[in-house]
């Protein structure tokens, strides 16, 4: 008897193999293969003495306290039992060989010398995942919930919301500081839709980079256990959002889609003691943070390339029509952008649009000028006229002539576009009373 | 202003009253010029007196706006800024008066009205205001019947030829070797006691004319022999337009 010893493959003959095998032998051979493997074995050359139910030489074999069978014969031969090509597995990581050989080996007193066998054992990953691979009912892998096996071994997992204990095998819920940080994604209480358990105290948190709103989609069905009068006084489910709670839900009536305009949304499932309703699951989606529609504040100013939707990082340009200044307070701005911020406030306030003042124009000396349209001021496109002091003074005047607008630049220009203003030059020898000759 | 009229009020708006060296009269062009004659400000045999235009000009005093002489001192002095003599002028050659032109500039443009406006100065091509019998007036706060006045008078003088002037000098027989020059003209009469005279020189005799229906300033009082015996000499303007529009245009 010899154990064999723990490798993943080899090969067993019968003694003196490949001469042939002495009388009155038994010989024994336990093979042994590394745990989470399983026994193969296949003979490769078998010529025993043939007899009715293998009664004078035989090979046994047994695995998992199981006999797989007793085997003698030559191939061919019509007594016997030749295992010929059979490849024989345990469920176990043993397999127990014995050969037993009685005290002759003549045939109507011909010695027929059989030289016995030679076999082949190999370790075979053992599935023990595969419930049909049990030795038995207690040394079944237990994974409570997964089961996941690889070569020469096994482990166990559990469900989104537990945890693995200490043995490997079991789960228990563990939800107390769930995190999800993909841009979508489900979460659900735990066994949903099977019912949730007692004296939970769930928190899923959903962290996504700044600028991401979340939104929380409830699937059906939605079942917390729930009060007539009192709002939520067995189980509850929180959302909070940015550390504010934007709702507390019980019931059967789902709350439908919730936009929570954040990136941080935390999820409280508390429960009680009992209960038996089934929980509720969350698709939850995320999309840029949107900022509140641009409004102009007056009707010259023009946002360009309106878009129907802004969200985070977009931006919009302003200008005003012609004629009109864009202003933020008492500043002149050459322009103006605003970005959508990633808390969905926009970084700069919309400014206003202010009509061009071309100020008081230039005094015209022995000369003034005139307002000629309504209302008579200085904002853009007022026209006024130079005059001058008639009869002293007779205007000159550029090709633009002597009257000015307002333009949209903030200067008073001519007809020509020219700045410079008229001049009044002293009309001579045109005395208001020039000498009358009567007497003749 | 022998055998003249008083002015009214806005009649002769361009007139101006000088103090240099003693009484002077002028002419406004423009709103900051004053034409006037060189001898009222360099007067011809003052001697060694080496006083610099500039020192002239701040002790100038000029006058505008009214017809009495009282009037125009309340109204206030017009300071001079510079004061441009003609080159061709000689305030040491007692008889010639050639050249006899000046401008002065005011440090401040005079605001115009009724009572100030400019006179204008003649197209050069017209040389017909110089003609034999052209009218002309000429006003002045000059002195009349040997008193100076103290309002603004006035007296229609007519042109006289070149020849006329010359011949009457020539027969002068007080023997004052007085040049007439081609840059002066006579106006006045031989017999009617209408003359210009001291205290007048400066003035500007002006013509109306007719095309445009501006005065015009075609002489400046200068020089003659005695008053109302003769004719009356006058700057000829004309000939002096390329002098003073050098100086108003560059000023």
């Amino acid at each position: 008897s010899s154990p064999v010893p723990r490798k993943l493959f080899g090969e067993i003959r019968s003694p003196g193999y490949p001469k042939p095998y002495p009388n009155n032998n038994i010989s024994i051979w336990n093979i042994h293969v590394p745990k989470g493997y399983v026994v193969k074995l296949t003979f490769k050359y078998f010529d025993l003495e043939p007899s009715e139910s293998c009664f004078y030489d035989y090979v046994k074999i047994k695995a998992d306290k199981k006999n797989l069978g007793r085997y003698c014969g030559q191939l061919g031969s019509t007594t016997g039992n030749h295992p010929g090509r059979k490849e024989f597995v345990s469920k176990g990581n043993r397999m127990h060989l014995a050969f037993h050989s009685d005290f002759s080996n003549e045939d109507n007193g011909t010695v027929i010398p059989y030289r016995g066998f030679l076999a082949y054992y190999q370790a075979v990953d053992l599935d023990e995942c595969d419930p049909n691979n049990a030795v038995e009912e207690e040394e079944r892998p237990q994974c409570q919930h997964f089961c996941h096996n690889y070569v020469g071994g096994y482990f166990c997992s559990c469900r989104t919301g537990y945890q693995l204990q200490s043995d490997h095998h079991s789960c228990k819920v563990e939800c107390s500081s769930e995190l999800f940080t993909e841009a979508s994604g489900y979460l659900s209480s735990p066994e949903y839709p099977q019912p949730y358990p007692e004296d939970l105290r769930c928190n899923y948190s959903i962290r996504l980079p700044k600028g991401l709103s979340i939104i929380l989609k409830f699937l059906e069905p939605f079942e917390i256990d729930d009060h007539q009068q009192v709002h939520c006084p067995y189980d509850q489910l929180k959302i909070q959002a940015r550390g504010r709670q934007i709702g507390e839900f019980c019931g059967t009536e789902s709350p439908g889609s919730i936009e929570t305009n954040s990136n941080e949304v935390d999820i409280l499932f508390l429960t009680d003691e009992s209960g038996f309703s089934r929980g509720w699951k969350i698709h939850y989606t995320s999309e840029k943070i949107r900022c509140p529609q641009p409004v102009p504040r007056d009707q010259f100013t023009i946002i360009r390339d309106l878009q129907p939707v802004y969200q985070f990082q977009d931006y919009f340009v302003v200008s005003c029509k012609t004629g009109y200044n864009l202003m933020e307070g008492n500043r002149k701005l050459l322009s103006f952008t605003a970005v959508c911020q990633a808390d969905g406030t926009w970084h700069q306030s919309m400014p206003r649009c202010e009509i061009v003042n071309c100020g008081s124009p230039t005094d015209l000396t022995n000369g003034a000028f005139i307002y000629v349209n309504e209302p008579a001021n200085n904002s853009y496109q007022s026209v006024i006229t130079y005059q001058c002091n008639k009869p002293y003074y007779d205007i000159v005047t550029g090709t633009g002539g002597d009257s000015f607008t307002c333009s949209s630049e903030g200067t008073w220009v001519d007809q020509d576009g020219q700045v410079r203003i008229p001049t009044c030059l002293p009309v001579c020898g045109k005395p208001v009373s020039p000498i009358t000759e009567v007497q003749r | 202003i022998l055998g003249g009229k008083p002015a009214k009020a806005g009649n002769f708006p361009w007139q101006a009253l000088t103090a240099i060296h003693g009484r002077g009269g002028g002419a406004l062009l423009g709103d900051r010029w004053i034409l006037t004659a060189a001898h009222t400000i360099l007067p011809k045999g003052a001697g060694g007196n080496n006083v610099s235009l500039e020192q002239l000009a701040e002790e100038a005093n000029v006058f505008l706006g009214h017809t009495k002489v009282e009037e125009l001192h309340k109204m206030g002095n017009h300071p001079v800024r510079r004061i441009f003599i003609h080159p061709d002028y000689d305030p040491k050659d007692d008889y010639n008066f050639n050249g006899d032109i000046a401008l002065l500039e005011l440090k401040h443009p005079v605001t115009l009205g009724p009572g100030v406006l400019p006179i204008c100065l003649p197209d050069t091509t017209n040389t017909t205001f110089y003609m034999d019998g052209h009218v002309g007036y000429v006003s002045g706060f000059g002195v009349e019947k040997n008193f100076i006045s103290n309002k603004l008078k006035y007296v229609s003088l007519p042109a006289v030829a070149r020849e006329k002037c010359q011949s009457w000098l020539d027969s002068k027989k007080r023997g004052l070797p007085m040049i007439f020059s081609e840059n002066m003209f006579c106006a006045g009469f031989l017999t009617v006691k209408r003359d210009t005279c001291q205290g007048d020189s400066g003035s500007v005799f002006t013509v109306l004319d007719t095309g445009s229906g501006r005065w015009v300033a075609t002489g400046i009082v200068s020089w003659g022999i005695g008053c109302a015996e003769g004719y009356g000499f006058y700057t000829k303007i004309l000939n002096y337009l390329d002098w003073i529009k050098g100086i108003v245009r560059e000023e």
